[in-house]
């Protein structure tokens, strides 16, 4: 999903490692990526 | 750890001033040439990164090395004040670093390299639900790209290789150009030798060479042995690979400037031929297309020029020349008389485009001090009595690049300069006066005499934060015990 306002950003799923275990968070990344 | 490295021995921090009150620095994204500048507007306030957590016992046999998640609070050129995730309002452990550095993360890498997130010691009892916590904090919220490094990284490679050959400027007789070949290459920033170096080749104006300006010749000596007590003793040149000082080979040949070459070099070129150490047009700045008649400056006009040998100068000027082009040899009117110096040695070139040259009444208008001619004095010089007296005509105002890019550079920002009569030496700088596109850079605690003009898209001006990301020596003010 990308930032309809600039278009600069996206939406993406970011890996979590904690010393209890590893979960997923939706977070904005800037549109580099590619 | 960069410091470790002999070329940055006492090199500059920033970090005492970033804190203090009313700094400002130039953002990233005003300066085309640095690297990561046409992103750089994605770096914001409140991003979240992963860094090595240095509140945490000092040894595990587990995790040797410990990371957490902080947030940017404030951002200064390439450098960031970054908070550990979970303090809230204790400001107790923020600390600076540089963005593009390898220590700062996008939220994610740790878990693609295994590593877990350990929360600092300060705040490791706060809550009982770290992954609670942490959802709650980072759902929602922007990180870098996870290809940021191989950004940062690619923007960094020069265009250039070592042992290259070009054509630059001719420090000792600017009126020419001289062969050179590039010895070293620093953040984009180019260490080139002239073919016939001495050993003992220095960066600046040497004395007894320097064609009849002898406050610049005082000043560059005098600054350059100040420096030089606690200073590597200098080497060659340097300049930026956008620089205007440097050429392709077969430039000189091209639009009729002066070369100083060995004889096989000009018989190469005038066959056309080139090595495969020969630096290539593609690897410069896409020349402002002039065609063929189309210069409409003409030898004898009168205009105002920033000095080339005294950078803080603007000064009264003659169009000396046309080259091909779009070039134009232009003499600065306060040298000595040319007839007591040797023919058209302190002639510079500049192109037809640059934004150092303007028109009669640039300074005027802008309350700006304008250097006159040789024996006139502030006082009673007016260009009118000058070109009725030297009978000479101005270059129209048309004639000159008049675009002001929107370059968001304001007064009192800080920023990392080349000192352009010493150009090895990079040096922390504030912007002291802004006039359209040309911008007056200060060199922290030196006096208003090293001052220089430079236009806004100069390569020669960086981000705070420039030098330590390619390790290059940041030079500091100098402090009062050195002096």
């Amino acid at each position: 999903m990308t930032d309809t306002k600039t278009r600069k950003w996206e939406q993406k799923q970011v890996q979590i490692r904690t010393l209890e275990g590893e979960f997923s968070v939706t977070m904005w990344a800037s549109g580099t990526d590619d | 750890d960069k410091k470790t490295v002999p070329d940055l021995i006492n090199t500059y921090e920033w970090t005492h001033q970033l804190s203090q009150a009313g700094f400002i620095a130039a953002p990233v994204s005003c300066f085309k040439h640095a690297p990561m500048a046409d992103s750089w507007d994605n770096i914001t306030v409140g991003m979240k990164v992963e860094v090595e957590n240095t509140d945490c016992d000092n040894f595990s046999e587990d995790f040797p090395d410990s990371f957490w998640v902080a947030t940017v609070l404030r951002i200064a050129g390439y450098k960031a004040l970054l908070r550990y995730e979970g303090f809230g309002q204790n400001d107790a452990k923020d600390f600076w670093v540089n963005l593009c550095s390898s220590m700062v993360h996008p939220v994610g890498w740790c878990a693609t390299r295994g590593k877990p997130l350990i929360p600092p010691k300060t705040i490791e009892d706060k809550y009982k639900d770290w992954k609670d916590f942490l959802v709650k904090r980072l759902t929602g919220a922007r990180t870098l790209p996870s290809n940021f490094y191989n950004k940062v990284h690619d923007n960094l490679k020069s265009r250039f290789r070592c042992d290259l050959n070009l054509e630059v400027v001719d420090k000792n007789k600017i009126s020419q150009v001289k062969v050179a070949r590039i010895e070293k290459i620093v953040g984009k920033r180019l260490h080139v030798c002239y073919y016939d170096a001495r050993p003992d080749d220095n960066d600046f104006v040497r004395k007894e060479e320097l064609s009849g300006n002898s406050s610049t010749e005082n000043k560059c000596t005098r600054r350059t042995n100040k420096l030089r007590r606690y200073c590597q003793p200098p080497e060659g040149f340097w300049c930026h690979e956008d620089s205007p000082l440097i050429h392709p080979v077969g430039w000189a040949k091209r639009v009729g400037h002066k070369l100083d070459a060995p004889r096989e070099y000009i018989d190469h070129c005038a066959k056309g031929l080139r090595d495969k150490d020969d630096a290539t047009e593609d690897l410069f700045p896409l020349p402002y297309y002039v065609p063929a008649g189309c210069v409409p400056f003409e030898a004898g006009m009168k205009l105002e020029a920033i000095d080339p040998l005294n950078l803080s100068a603007i000064c009264v000027a003659t169009v000396k020349k046309i080259l091909n082009e779009g070039y134009l040899m232009i003499r600065i009117d306060s040298y000595d008389d040319e007839s007591a110096t040797t023919s058209d040695s302190d002639w510079f070139c500049y192109h037809m485009t640059s934004p150092c040259i303007f028109p009669v009444g640039f300074c005027e208008m802008n309350d700006l001090p304008l250097r006159p001619p040789k024996d006139y004095s502030p006082e009673t010089f007016t260009w009118t009595d000058y070109l009725t007296l030297t009978g000479a005509r101005p270059a129209p105002a048309h004639f000159f690049n008049r675009e002001i890019p929107n370059h968001n550079f304001m007064l009192g920002m800080r920023l990392e300069a080349a000192d352009l009569m010493d150009p090895r030496l990079i040096c922390v700088g504030t912007v002291s006066r802004v006039i359209g596109r040309l911008l007056k850079i200060h060199f922290d605690g030196w006096e208003e005499d090293y001052d220089q003009w430079l236009d806004c898209e100069s390569p020669d001006i960086y981000p705070v934060g420039w030098c330590q990301l390619v390790a290059h020596k940041l030079e500091g003010p100098p402090s009062p015990m050195k002096n």
